[in-house]
Order: structure tokens, then C-alpha cells, then sequence
């Protein structure tokens, strides 16, 4: 299962 | 990165350096509820938990490393600055911060993105910083009027997620698969729940009124 991708948001 | 996004975080950025400003030079946080304040040091510090794993850009550390300082040093000064805790308010002050931690956590834990503890704790802040205001406007509501300082801090704070929601609406038409339902609903709860107070916020400016709210 895919890693869930970093949230890039503040 | 997009101008509505980069707007949003300015206008964040703008919140809390105007709340630290009226704190630090006036040595006085009258009207300021360290119920809320509390809410948002915890918001970031469970936002943030992938500070030192997921490196994104230096910009989002550097946000990341300056909310995190503001929020914690705000809740310092309102509770261990000698002169600044005397006119803490904390009898009008008295929102129980279990009654919105405890909500958050369970939602979090039923609703997220994957069931992970960082995950899960990022859903938390998610949903915690969309009530976190409510201890402040109701110290508002009890208060009655508020200082100018005080109003701008909230009109910032929720114009803030506002620009953010333009901010997801561009993404979504300009990044396929970009598609965060969870952070868009309760996004757009937090702006709606500032919604009254911008209608009393510009109709005082408008009338050029201090600022009364209803009781």
C-alpha cells in the first residue's frame, strides 16, 4: 500500500 | 505552492505576530481566551509531529518552526509572564477544552486517511483547529465589546482558512488526484463558524462603530 505522501500543507 | 495558498499562510503568519505584538508591548492579553490559545499550541504540536521526518521545502519548516514558537510562546506569556497573567480573564474564560479535545480525538480515530498514529494525530489537529476559536468568541460574546487588536487577530485567523479554501479549489482544478475531503469539510466548518463574526467585524467598519457583539 502506498505511503501515504507527507501533507505539504501548513 | 499558489497565491491563495501563500496568502493564507501570510495572513495566518499575520494572526499571531499581531497577537504577540498587542501581548508583548501593551503587557496585557485582556480579551484573549488562553482557552483557545492552548487549543492552537495543541494544534500545531500534533500537525507538525512529521517536522523532523518528511522534509518538504525550507519555507514549510520555517512556518512550521515559527507557529510552533508563536503558539507556545503566547500561551507562556499568558500564563507565567508576571505582568501579562494578571489580566488573564479566566473567570469568563471557562470553555472546558475537553468538550472540543475529546469530539476531535474520536472523530479522528473513526475518520482519516489511514490509521496511523501520525495520521490519525494530523486528522486531530484538522478538526481541533476548526473549533479551537470557540473559546474565544464566546469570551467575546461575555465580553461584549472587544479591542481593535482583538478583532483583527480573528478576522486574520479566519480569513486565513478562507484564502486556504480558494487555495483547495484551485488544486483540485489544477492537480489530478488531488482530493483531501476531510481537511476540505472541516476547513470549510472553520470559516463557517468565524461567518458571524465577520458580519458584526464589517458591519462595525462599515458603520465605523466600535465593534458590539450580540449577547
Amino acid at each position: 500500500d502506498t505511503e501515504t505522501e507527507p501533507h505539504d500543507e501548513l | 505552492m499558489n497565491i491563495f495558498r501563500l496568502a493564507g499562510d501570510m495572513t495566518h503568519l499575520m494572526s499571531v505576530i499581531v497577537l504577540l505584538l498587542k501581548i508583548h508591548t501593551i503587557k496585557s492579553c485582556a480579551g484573549i481566551s488562553l482557552k483557545t490559545q492552548e487549543l492552537y499550541a495543541l494544534v500545531f504540536a500534533t500537525r507538525y509531529l512529521d517536522i523532523f521526518t518528511d522534509f518538504i521545502s525550507l519555507y514549510n519548516t520555517i512556518m512550521k518552526l515559527i507557529f510552533l514558537a508563536s503558539s507556545f510562546s503566547i500561551v507562556w506569556y499568558m500564563r507565567q509572564h508576571k505582568i501579562v497573567r494578571r489580566s488573564y480573564d479566566k473567570d469568563q474564560d471557562t470553555f472546558r477544552h475537553l468538550f472540543l479535545i475529546l469530539p476531535c480525538l474520536l472523530l479522528a480515530l473513526f475518520i482519516n486517511e489511514k490509521f496511523t498514529f501520525k495520521e490519525v494525530m494530523w486528522t486531530f489537529s484538522l478538526f481541533l483547529e476548526a473549533v479551537a476559536i470557540l473559546p474565544q468568541l464566546v469570551l467575546l460574546q461575555r465580553t461584549r465589546n472587544i479591542d481593535n487588536l482583538t478583532g483583527q487577530y480573528v478576522f486574520l485567523l479566519g480569513a486565513y482558512r478562507a484564502l486556504y479554501i480558494l487555495n483547495w479549489i484551485y488544486r483540485y482544478f489544477t492537480e489530478p488526484h488531488y482530493v483531501h475531503w476531510i481537511t476540505w469539510i472541516s476547513g470549510l466548518v472553520q470559516t463557517l463558524l468565524y461567518a458571524d463574526f465577520f458580519y458584526y467585524y464589517f458591519n462595525s467598519w462599515k458603520n465605523n462603530v466600535k465593534l458590539q457583539l450580540p449577547a
